[in-house]
């Protein structure tokens, strides 16, 4: 199980591809951003670039504290931020060729991982839920 | 691995606590748990009564849901409300003596799994990435 690629096709479909990945650009003004995650409910969600490569994540909590510093929260501030200012950059991101060892050993400190192709352009992303549920599976038998 | 009971040495190592488990009472106001919610930087976290028995969890998103109704966040209207009042009691529980597997299955779709003892009082948490260690730990032999 370990050292089976992550193209596998049992790992395969695991993955959530790209066009059912709730996402944003780094170009967007934050309050886009935070409608984007309150309607997802997603806590983050990655950050892409205009070329579809991954550039980080950005989630409510980053956007609440980036502009909790006064009593209430000004709405109207947020469009004046762009989502690269306040968004972490550290992601993890694989290889889709590379092993569902790498996507496990990941997942253990990430509640997901970009899975990027040879291009490094985005083409999904793995959960610690698809990857739990596939140990499951395989411990079971 | 799947079979073994949570209490064997290898995985009691892994709970967490539950003197290091931040949460909250059912009877606490929503500001005192925004607080402790923005505080501890956890997305979710357990609600207990007075008695130490798991009532439910409560989110960061479930506070901010609760009041979103108009433009701004009015954060004076969040002491008038209880926890127990916008909390979710849908939340994994399983006894001490369960196995792993029972612990793993129910990570699949909670980030987090409460721990109760005996006489139903929560002694400590499993979270996703301590289950996902020891499962990385044991497919590397
Ligand atoms: N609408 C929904 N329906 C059913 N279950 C839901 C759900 N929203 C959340 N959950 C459950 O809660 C877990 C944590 O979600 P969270 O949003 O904190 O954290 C999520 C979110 O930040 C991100 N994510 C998952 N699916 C996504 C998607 N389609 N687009 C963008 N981000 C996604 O990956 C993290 C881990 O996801 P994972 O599935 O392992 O784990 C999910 C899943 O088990
Ligand atoms: N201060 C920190 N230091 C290092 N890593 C951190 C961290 N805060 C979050 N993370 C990482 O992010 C994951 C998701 O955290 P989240 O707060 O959404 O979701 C957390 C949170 O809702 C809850 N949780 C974890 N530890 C807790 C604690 N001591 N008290 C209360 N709730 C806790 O269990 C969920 C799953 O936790 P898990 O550890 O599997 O997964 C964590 C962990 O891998």
């Amino acid at each position: 199980l370990k050292d089976s690629k992550i193209m596998d096709n049992e790992i395969k479909e695991l993955m959530i591809p790209h066009e059912k990945v709730a996402h944003v650009q780094s170009t967007n003004p934050l309050d886009h951003a935070l409608l984007v995650l309150i309607k997802s409910g997603y806590t983050a969600i990655p950050v892409l670039d205009t070329e579809y490569k991954v550039q980080g994540q950005i989630s409510k909590a980053q956007i609440l504290d980036s502009i909790l510093g006064i009593e209430r929260i000004e709405m109207e501030r947020l469009h004046d931020y762009k989502v690269s200012e306040v968004m972490t950059s550290k992601v993890p991101r694989m290889h889709k060729n590379e092993t569902f060892g790498k996507a496990l050993m990941l997942s253990i400190n990430h509640p997901f991982v970009c899975i990027e192709d040879h291009d490094q352009s985005f083409i999904g992303m793995m959960t610690r839920r698809s990857i739990l549920a596939l140990i499951h599976r395989h411990l079971g038998r």
